[in-house]
């Protein structure tokens, strides 16, 4: 009865243990024609009790496995002659091999599937990372002349909006609180730098000369007809041109940004103020002057000024895009009027006609840094000119300041005589010739052989030609 | 000339200029409420000028022709590899720009100072048609002195030019104004 009780907790344990499954499965087998015990195996539900049995004494049930491996260890089974165990050629089993190799299968299909999924998950992460959408802001920085504007740019950013859709609104937005110095009638230039691919483009919307445009006229009545100084305004075009290679936002929703600011109103800046109490156009206009001083004397900072007209051209332009300001539409119509009523010669078709440019920036290598400026008809290439001939200077922190500023000034006189030759490549081939040459630093080698430590050059290098006559 | 420049968590770096040329361009305001650039100024042409300076062939009037600008929106990036530091710089005031610039890109890259130190630190300008040095509130006499020992003629202004910036080293960026210009700001996101 012992006995049958300790095969009885043998088979139980055999199936079960989770001491060693290997050793467990090597235990002597018992013979096929051995009767059966008075006391019957337990079915799986008792088993399953009784290792589940919480009353099961843990110390009681350990003894036993010990036991139970006991003639597994010996090595000659035949020697065991007081052994009641007999050697048998069916497993008993057998079932329960069967049942843990169901159990195996259910394992690997487990192991599988959860391999599987942890790959699916990983692959999505990572495409997620690289293709999708960051999920935390990161770090980012606007700068502008106008604090409301460096606000805007903020916003646009923090709305997932791309760096060139905040510069885009934040640029709209100066137009409106900084009328006196950027504006939808002008025009500028952008440069975009990819940092992960290292491409970067510039967009040129910089005016051009309306098609009807001679010196003659400009030498004779400049300073008596306004409208004759009116270019072909690229802002509009160049913004959306940034925007169709760079913006993640829809157009109409970046421009609407800025139409808030003219709609809302905003705080007259102090620059602003200064410009309208001392920089007014000279013959300002009734429409001007109602616009800009309402209460018939320039604002305070800090006043609030609202500009609804604008924010219905930025409605519309939203709306229609850069064709209702270019393709003959009102906008247009009003522009020309305005300036051939002022004497110019702008027409519809120059309104037409204009593209804002997207090329390559100049570069320049300046002490392990990549320096990327504006090309001809911009002055960059006097820029890293300066630069290179610079950099052959023993500047260095232990250099006095006042040695530092003679050799800047000496440089930078070579520098700006070099841009007073460049113009606009596209009307002259020998512009790309001066502009390679700035960006040579043989040549920089050259201008800084001419510069002494000592004193300033009596007279300038190199021949210069009419700069910024102009204020800008 | 106004300046925007942004640095955005996409990894692009932003620098922009646009401008009328004189304040309020043209002066000339369309019903619309939109005014008119006076670009054309920065052609050149013979006369337009009291100090008579040669005029610039190349940058004669034509139909269709862009003036010479001194927009100078600009941007640097390590010259190998991505470590290292990040800069967009832009700068109003013409050819004074163009100084500007020169100077804030030796403080940062040639003498490491900080970006706010560097664009608030003095600075100069050399006026070819008048040759005189120009220089800003910001020197101290002994600078001049020192200039003016050297044969310089030297010219004290109050301001130049603005010159902002943003700088990003690695994953820390920052945006910073010139400090002589009472209405502008850089803002961080942290």
């Amino acid at each position: 009865m012992a006995a049958e009780n300790e095969a009885s907790q043998e088979s139980a344990l055999g199936a079960y243990s989770p001491v060693d499954y290997m050793s467990i499965t090597s235990f002597p087998r018992l013979p096929e024609d051995e009767p059966a015990p008075a006391a019957p195996l337990r079915g799986r539900k008792d088993e399953d009790a009784f290792l589940g049995d919480p009353d099961t004494d843990p110390d009681s049930f350990l003894k036993s496995a010990r036991l139970q491996r006991l003639p597994s260890s010996s090595s000659e089974m035949g020697s065991q002659d007081g052994s009641p165990l007999r050697e048998t050629r069916k497993d008993p089993f057998s079932a329960a091999a069967a049942e843990c190799s169901c159990r195996q299968d259910g394992l690997t299909v487990i192991v599988t599937a959860c391999l599987t999924f942890a790959t699916g998950v990983t692959v999505a992460l990572v495409m997620q990372i690289y293709f999708g959408d960051p999920q935390i802001f990161q770090q980012g920085a606007v700068v502008t002349d106008a604090s409301s504007c460096t606000a805007l740019g903020m916003e646009v950013l923090s709305k997932q909006g791309s760096s060139v859709d905040a510069a885009v609104a934040a640029a709209l937005c100066l137009g409106i609180v900084a009328p006196h110095s950027s504006g939808l009638g002008g025009g500028g230039v952008m440069l975009v730098h990819d940092i992960r691919r290292n491409e970067s483009h510039l967009i040129d919307f910089r005016e051009s000369a309306p098609g009807a445009l001679r010196e003659e006229a400009l030498q004779r009545s400049w300073d008596t007809k306004p409208g004759l100084l009116v270019g072909v305004p690229g802002m509009v075009k160049g913004l959306h041109e940034a925007h169709q290679l760079y913006g993640r936002l829809p157009w109409s929703q970046v421009l609407a940004f800025a139409a808030a600011v003219a709609q809302d109103g905003f705080n007259v800046t102090h620059d602003l103020a200064h410009a309208l109490a001392e920089q007014l156009p000279p013959n300002a206009s009734d429409r001007f002057l109602d616009t800009f001083l309402p209460l018939g004397h320039p604002p305070l900072p800090g006043s609030l000024l609202r500009r609804p007209d604008l924010a219905e051209v930025l409605d519309i332009l939203g709306t229609s895009g850069p064709a209702a300001f270019y393709n003959g539409g009102n906008l247009t119509l009003e522009m020309v009027a305005e300036a051939q009523h002022a004497g110019g010669v702008i027409t519809e078709e120059d309104f037409s006609n204009y593209s804002a440019l997207t090329e390559k920036p100049v570069c320049g290598v300046y002490r392990g840094h990549l320096v990327l400026s504006p090309p001809p008809p911009h002055t960059g290439p006097a820029l890293i000119s300066a630069l290179n001939i610079l950099e052959g200077f023993n500047l260095t922190s232990l250099v006095s300041r006042e040695q530092a500023l003679h050799w800047v000034a000496e440089t930078l006189k070579i520098a700006l005589a070099l841009a007073s030759r460049l113009g606009d490549p596209v009307y002259d081939s020998t512009i790309t010739e001066s502009m390679d040459d700035m960006l040579s630093k043989v040549e920089a080698a050259n201008f800084r052989g001419h510069i002494s430590d000592s004193q300033a050059a009596p007279a300038p290098l190199l021949p210069v030609y009419e700069l910024d006559g102009a204020p800008t | 000339a106004a300046q925007v420049l942004v640095m955005g968590p996409d990894d692009f770096i932003v620098a922009m200029v646009s401008s009328l040329n004189r304040p309020f361009g043209s002066g000339l305001l369309t019903p619309s409420g939109i005014l008119l650039n006076s670009q054309m100024l920065d052609f050149s042409w013979p006369n337009r000028t009291a100090n008579h300076s040669a005029p610039s062939l190349e940058n004669s009037v034509q139909p269709g022709k862009r003036p010479l600008s001194f927009l100078l929106p600009t941007v640097v990036r390590p010259a190998e590899g991505l470590c290292g530091t990040y800069l967009a710089l832009g700068a109003n005031g013409a050819a004074r720009g163009l100084s500007g610039l020169t100077q804030v890109l030796l403080n940062v890259l040639t003498l490491n100072r900080n970006l706010s130190d560097s664009l608030a630190r003095g600075r100069l300008h050399p006026d070819l048609q008048s040759n005189l040095l120009q220089v800003d509130s910001e020197f101290t006499e002994e600078e001049i002195e020192f200039l003016e020992a050297r044969g310089h003629h030297v010219e004290k202004v109050d301001v130049l030019s603005w010159v902002h910036g943003s700088r990003r080293t690695n994953t820390f960026i920052i945006g910073v104004k010139d400090p002589r210009s009472p209405d502008a700001a850089g803002a961080t996101i942290l």
